[in-house]
């Protein structure tokens, strides 16, 4: 196990073995696994501040390469990491949050995590205000002009399809309900590379002391 | 053709595309 190594060479440097092994207990990732999450974590949270947890702006300049600027995305999914909600990502909020992200990690997590991905005022609904101010975001990012007309027509469009009780706002049931009938809307909710953490990134496992 | 919001939203926000976190160099 990790722990065997410590006296010969620390490794996981302020993050103990114990609370590995725990966090490997209550995910999908194997301790070695964990061992790899945990070399990306080192990098994402030394990119700008050396300092042990990840910051808005090192997520940012992992996910945009670019530290500056607001992005609604990007604070979102920030706060979606920050558990604690103490304004940086630790290495257990971020593992349990790659869990949901997990190949088998369980539909109905991806379905509630995407939910609250964007229901961005958090108040258990997708309200139309959202979904509109998430699409112009998208707009202004990539510079792409949309009439108003055509715009409301694909907020009207969508609400028509997912909001079944017609309320002007999506709940979680409908939510789940839309999705199920849209699989590729949790498209974003998986990521391939965590179901082989540790061979899809060899330079990881170099560092790497645990044996299966 | 229909334009789905959410399909447009996740399909192009690159702030949800957590894959670009394990291309960091």
């Amino acid at each position: 196990g990790c722990c065997s190594h410590r006296s010969r060479r620390p490794i996981n440097r302020g993050f103990a073995c114990g609370n590995m092994s725990h966090l490997a207990d209550e995910t999908r990732f194997t301790v070695n696994e964990l061992e790899a999450l945990y070399e990306l974590f080192k990098k994402l949270s030394s990119s700008i501040i050396d300092d042990g947890s990840i910051h808005k702006e090192e997520l940012q300049l992992a996910l945009l390469q670019t530290p500056q600027g607001e992005n609604l995305f990007l604070d979102r999914v920030f706060d979606l990491f920050d558990e604690k909600k103490n304004g940086v990502i630790e290495f257990d909020e971020f593992v349990h949050a790659l869990n949901v992200f997990h190949p088998y990690a369980p539909i109905d997590d991806k379905i509630d995590f995407a939910f609250r991905l964007y229901d961005l005022r958090q108040t258990g609904f997708i309200e139309r205000e959202e979904v509109k101010q998430m699409v112009i975001a998208i707009l202004m990012e990539s510079d792409v002009k949309l009439p108003d007309d055509i715009l409301e027509e694909i907020i009207e469009k969508t609400f028509a399809d997912a909001d079944a009780d017609k309320d002007g706002k999506i709940n979680k049931e409908e939510w789940k309900v839309f999705v199920l009938r849209h699989p590729s809307l949790l498209k974003n909710m998986t990521l391939p590379y965590l179901k082989d953490v540790t061979t899809v990134f060899p330079s990881y496992i170099f560092h790497t002391e645990v044996e299966d | 053709p229909f334009l789905n919001a959410f399909e447009f939203i996740s399909s192009m926000s690159e702030g949800f595309d957590l894959s670009n976190m394990f291309e960091t160099k």
